[in-house]
C-alpha cells in the first residue's frame, strides 16, 4: 500500500514556499520534493504560479541528490537549439499566462522508481505600493496532500512595519488560526502557513487538499517621514511617499466605447463601475463623459465641475448609456482631449489642477482612423506631453499592445480589465489608484556628480498610497554624505522635500540588523533598471530600441534575470532522446503560446548532458 | 514662557516672564493691516507643581494666521498643520520640506526648526526644543523668534507685537538686588518706574545650545513694559 498522500505512486512529501523581503524587494524559493513510491517510473509535476511583474532568477533540478542548475543565456543563443527541438516536435513551453496576475511554470520530469526528485524555483519581485500598502500574492495548489507543506515569509523593513496580515482564500478561519501564524515587531515580520495534512484534506475522510486559492501577504511601513534613503555597498534605493497633503483636483474625462461589441455584461459593468467612481468624485473635481461608437457623443460641451447637482445628472446619464455600432477610438480619444485642452485654456478649471483621461474600450479601431500608429500619433499630438492617457482593456481579443503603446506614449499605463463577476471592482480600484494625487511633476534630484545609473526620476504624479522608488549608484562609494532633494506641485503650494544620509552611519546601522541579502539594493536597482528599460523599449525604435535592448540584455544576464531577452537553460542528464523545453514569459498582447507539454527527464543513463531552456518573453 | 527684546538702539534688552495656567492663550502678534497674527498656547511640565511660582511654563502649541491669504499654520512639537483655506498639509518635525505659494514660504527643518516668511519683510521662526526624557515630567515646547518685522504695519499690538515699533527707556541707579549676585536698577519706560533686575537669557536661533542675552528683567508678568496687563492679551482659542 502506498503512504497517504501518494497519487500514482509518486508522494510529494515536502513543498515550501520562502519568502524573504527586505526594503520591498522579495526573493522566493518555491521548493517541492517528491518520491516515487511506485514499481516504475512516473512522471512528477511541478506547478509554481508567480506573479506577472517577477523574474526568474533560479530554477535547479535534483535527481537522487545530483543537482542540474540553470544557466542565463540570451535568448537568441538559446533559441537556436529550441528551435531544431521545436522542429522535432518535442518542445514545450514552461510558462504561460495564468489568470490576471500571474504566469504559471510548469515541469514534469520522469522519474525512475524509489527515486527522489527536488525542484527549486527561485524568482524576485519589487512589491509596489498601491492603495497604502505593499500585497504579496501566492497562488496555492498542490495537487496532492503534502506530508511538509510550509510557506515561510521573513520582511524586514529598515522604516519598521506599520501593520502586516495574511489572508488564504482556500480555508477557513478557525482551520486557518492554528495553521497560520503572523507577527510583526519594528523592523521585521513573520508569516507562517504550516496545514497539517488533516488540515489539508477537502473532508475528514478526503484524500483531495483543499489548499486550492489564493494566499496573500499585505503590509506597509511607518512613515514618520516622507522620504526614506538606503544605501548598501555603493547603491542606494530612495523611498518616497508623503502623506497629509491635500488631494490635487482632477479634471478627468471618461472616454467610453460604447460599441456593439460591449453589449451585454461588459456595458452593464461599466454602467456599475462608472456609478460606484460618481460616488467617489469629490467637489472640487471636474468631470466629462465621451462615448464613441461609429460616432462621438458627449454628456456636456465642457467639462463640470462635480457639484452634488452635476454628479446627479452624471449618474442619470451613465445608466442610459447603451451599445451600438463600430468602434470610432481616434474620435473618441480626440474630442475627449480637446475637452481638457479647451477647459484648460478657457480657464474653466483650477490653475492647479491636474488632467486625465481614462479610456475604456474593448476592441480595436473599425471605422474612422483605424491605423494604430495614425491613431497613437494623433493622440500623442493632442496631448502633447500635457496629462496622462490611462487605457482600460476590456476582455480578452483585443490589441491590447495598441492601448498599451498609446498609453506609455502618453505618460500613462493600461490595464487589462477581466471579464470576470468583478469587471466593476477592477475598474473602481483602478480610478482609486489615481483619484488622489498628491503631487504633479515630481522630480527626484541629487547631486550632480555624485551618482551613476539613476532610475526614472521624474513622475508626472505622486498618487495617495503609492509610493516612489528611484535607485541609483555612487560614484564615490568613499562619500561621506548623501543628499535627495524631491519637488514636487501640490494642491496649492510647490514642495521640495530634502533627505540628508549620512552614507557611513547608514551602512553601518544596516549591516548591524543583518541584513537577509546582502546585496538587495543592488539587485533592487537592476530589477528596477531592466523593468523600467523594458518599458522604454516598447515605445522606441531604430537605435533606440537596439541600444535600450542591449542594456536590458546585458543587466538580465549580469544578475541572472530571466526577462523578455534572456533564457535559462538547465543541464539534465541524457536519456538518449533529444528534447527541449522552453518557459516564455507571457506577453500581454494575448499571443497564444506553445501549450505545456511535460518535460521529460530519464536520469538512468546519465554519461552526457544536453540542455534544456527555462525562457521569459 | 520667557520673554526677550531686544532693543537695538540701545544696544540691550529687556525681558520678562508671563506666569499663567496650562492651556491659556496668548496674543503675540496682531496686525489688523497685514491681516497677520500669531498666538501662542501655554503647556507646563507633565509633573504640574503645586505652587505657581516654582511652574515652569512653555509654549506648546504656536498659531499663525494670514487673513489675506485665508492661510494658517499650527504648530506643535508633534506636528506642523497648515491650512489654505479648507485644505490641510500636515508634515511631522522629522520631515526637511520647504513649501511655497505666492507670497508665502515655510521651511521645516527636520527636528530643529521652521521659518515662515510672508514676502519680503516679514519672517518668523519656530523652534523646536526637545528635552531629554528624563525625568519624565518635561516635555517638548516651542520657541517663537520675530525674525524680521519691517514689512508689519505700525499698528502691530500683541505681547511681542507692541515692541516692533521702535520704543525708548531708561536705566539709572544701578545697584545691589535683593539677590546679591545680581543688580537691581530703575527703568522709564512707557512713561512707568520700574524696578528691573539685570539677567540673561537665552537665544536659541542658532542652535541647541543657545547664545546668552544679558537683558534688564521686568518683574510682574511685564508689568508697566506691555501695554496694558498680561491679562488683556489672553484670548479664547489659537484661532
Amino acid at each position: 500500500s502506498l503512504p497517504e498522500g501518494a497519487v500514482n505512486g509518486i508522494e510529494v512529501y515536502s513543498t515550501k514556499i520562502t519568502c524573504k523581503v527586505t526594503s520591498r524587494f522579495a526573493h522566493n524559493v518555491v521548493t517541492t520534493r517528491a518520491v516515487n513510491r511506485a514499481e516504475n517510473a512516473q512522471e512528477v509535476f511541478f506547478d509554481v504560479d508567480l506573479p506577472k511583474t517577477a523574474f526568474i532568477t533560479n530554477f535547479t533540478l535534483t535527481i537522487d541528490g545530483v543537482t542540474y542548475p540553470g544557466n542565463i543565456k540570451e535568448k537568441e543563443v538559446a533559441k537556436k537549439q529550441y528551435e531544431k527541438a521545436v522542429s522535432q516536435g518535442k518542445t514545450a513551453g514552461l510558462v504561460k499566462a495564468s489568470g490576471r496576475k500571474l504566469e504559471k511554470f510548469t515541469v514534469s520530469v520522469n522519474v525512475a522508481a524509489g527515486s527522489k526528485v527536488t525542484f527549486e524555483l527561485t524568482y524576485e519581485e519589487l512589491l509596489k505600493r498601491r492603495q497604502g500598502k505593499y500585497e504579496m500574492y501566492l497562488k496555492v495548489q498542490p495537487k496532492q496532500l503534502v506530508r511538509d507543506f510550509e510557506i515561510e515569509v521573513d520582511i524586514f523593513e529598515p522604516q519598521g512595519l506599520s501593520m502586516l496580515d495574511a489572508q488564504a482564500s482556500f480555508i477557513t478561519n478557525d482551520l486557518l488560526g492554528s495553521a497560520l501564524t503572523k507577527s510583526f515587531s519594528g523592523k521585521k515580520g513573520h508569516v507562517s502557513f504550516k496545514p497539517s495534512l488533516d488540515q489539508q484534506r477537502s473532508c475528514p475522510t478526503c484524500t483531495d487538499s483543499l489548499l486550492n486559492g489564493d494566499f496573500t501577504i499585505t503590509y506597509d511601513v511607518n512613515r514618520e517621514s516622507p522620504a526614506n534613503v538606503q544605501i548598501v555597498n555603493g547603491y542606494f534605493v530612495h523611498f518616497f511617499a508623503p502623506q497629509g497633503l491635500p488631494v490635487v483636483p482632477k479634471n478627468v474625462v471618461f472616454v467610453i466605447d460604447i460599441s456593439g461589441s460591449m453589449s451585454g455584461r461588459k456595458i452593464q459593468q461599466t454602467r456599475e463601475a462608472l456609478l460606484k467612481i460618481l460616488d467617489d468624485v469629490k467637489e472640487d473635481d471636474y468631470l466629462n463623459f465621451i462615448l464613441f461608437s461609429g460616432g462621438v457623443t458627449t454628456w456636456k460641451d465642457h467639462l463640470v465641475q462635480a457639484t452634488p447637482e452635476n454628479l446627479q445628472e452624471a449618474r442619470a446619464f451613465v445608466r442610459k448609456i447603451g451599445v451600438d455600432g463600430m468602434t470610432n477610438i481616434n474620435d473618441g480619444l480626440l474630442t475627449g482631449i480637446t475637452v481638457l485642452n479647451e477647459a484648460r485654456k478657457e480657464h474653466r478649471v483650477p490653475e492647479r489642477s491636474t488632467s486625465i483621461v481614462i479610456m475604456l474600450t474593448d476592441g480595436d479601431a473599425n471605422t474612422g482612423e483605424s491605423r494604430p500608429e495614425k491613431i497613437q500619433e494623433n493622440v500623442r499630438n493632442a496631448i502633447g506631453g500635457k496629462f496622462p492617457l490611462y487605457n482600460l482593456g476590456f476582455g480578452n481579443n483585443l490589441n491590447y499592445n495598441f492601448l498599451e503603446t498609446m498609453a506609455l506614449q502618453n505618460h500613462g499605463l493600461a490595464r487589462r480589465i477581466y471579464e470576470d463577476s468583478d469587471a466593476s471592482l477592477q475598474l473602481q480600484g483602478f480610478y482609486e489608484e489615481v483619484a488622489n494625487p498628491l503631487l504633479m511633476d515630481v522630480e527626484v534630484q541629487y547631486p550632480e556628480n555624485a551618482i551613476l545609473d539613476l532610475t526614472q526620476n521624474t513622475y508626472q504624479h505622486f498618487y495617495d498610497g503609492s509610493e516612489i522608488v528611484v535607485a541609483g549608484r555612487l560614484l564615490d562609494e568613499e562619500m561621506n554624505s548623501f543628499k535627495a532633494d524631491v519637488k514636487g506641485q501640490g494642491a496649492i503650494n510647490d514642495l521640495t522635500f530634502t533627505e540628508e544620509v549620512d552614507v557611513k552611519e547608514m551602512e553601518k546601522a544596516l549591516q548591524e540588523q543583518g541584513y537577509i541579502f546582502g546585496d538587495f539594493i543592488e539587485r533592487l536597482w537592476a530589477y528596477l533598471t531592466i523593468e523600467q528599460l523594458l518599458e522604454k523599449r516598447k515605445n522606441a525604435h531604430g537605435e533606440e530600441k537596439e541600444n535600450l535592448t542591449a542594456q536590458a540584455l546585458d543587466l538580465s544576464l549580469k544578475y541572472h534575470f530571466v526577462t523578455p531577452l534572456t533564457s535559462m537553460v538547465v543541464t539534465k542528464p541524457e536519456d538518449n532522446e533529444d528534447q527541449a523545453a522552453i518557459a516564455d514569459k507571457p506577453g500581454e498582447d494575448g499571443t497564444p503560446l506553445t501549450p505545456s507539454r511535460s518535460w521529460m527527464v530519464g536520469y538512468q543513463h546519465p554519461q552526457t548532458s544536453h540542455y534544456n531552456y527555462v525562457d521569459g518573453d | 514662557p520667557h520673554f526677550i527684546i531686544r532693543v537695538p538702539e540701545k544696544e540691550d534688552a529687556i525681558c520678562f516672564n508671563i506666569d499663567e495656567a496650562p492651556g491659556t492663550v496668548l496674543r503675540l502678534v496682531q496686525d489688523p493691516v497685514t491681516g497677520l497674527t500669531v498666538n501662542g498656547q501655554i503647556i507646563g511640565d507633565k509633573t504640574a507643581s503645586p505652587d505657581s511660582k516654582a511652574r515652569r511654563t512653555y509654549f506648546g502649541r504656536l498659531g499663525i494666521a494670514h487673513t489675506h491669504l485665508d492661510f494658517r499654520v499650527e504648530v506643535t512639537p508633534e506636528k506642523i498643520t497648515l491650512w489654505n483655506g479648507a485644505a490641510q498639509s500636515i508634515f511631522s518635525w522629522l520631515d526637511t520640506v520647504t513649501i511655497t505659494q505666492d507670497g508665502l514660504s515655510v521651511t521645516i527643518n527636520r527636528k530643529k526648526n521652521m521659518l515662515v516668511s510672508f514676502g519680503e519683510g516679514v519672517t518668523f521662526l519656530i523652534v523646536l526644543h526637545q528635552v531629554w526624557k528624563q525625568p519624565p515630567g518635561h516635555q517638548d515646547f516651542l520657541g517663537f523668534y520675530v525674525v524680521d518685522s519691517h514689512r508689519m504695519s505700525a499698528q502691530t499690538h500683541g505681547l511681542l507685537g507692541q515692541f516692533f515699533h521702535p520704543f525708548d527707556f531708561e536705566v539709572s541707579d544701578i545697584r545691589p538686588g535683593s539677590d546679591p549676585s545680581k543688580l537691581d536698577a530703575t527703568m522709564v519706560v512707557k512713561s512707568h518706574r520700574l524696578v528691573v533686575t539685570r539677567g540673561s537669557q537665552k537665544d536659541y536661533r542658532k542652535d541647541a545650545n543657545g547664545t546668552k542675552v544679558v537683558c534688564w528683567f521686568v518683574h510682574n508678568n511685564g508689568e508697566g513694559l506691555i501695554d496694558g496687563v498680561h491679562t488683556d492679551y489672553i484670548i479664547p482659542a489659537l484661532f
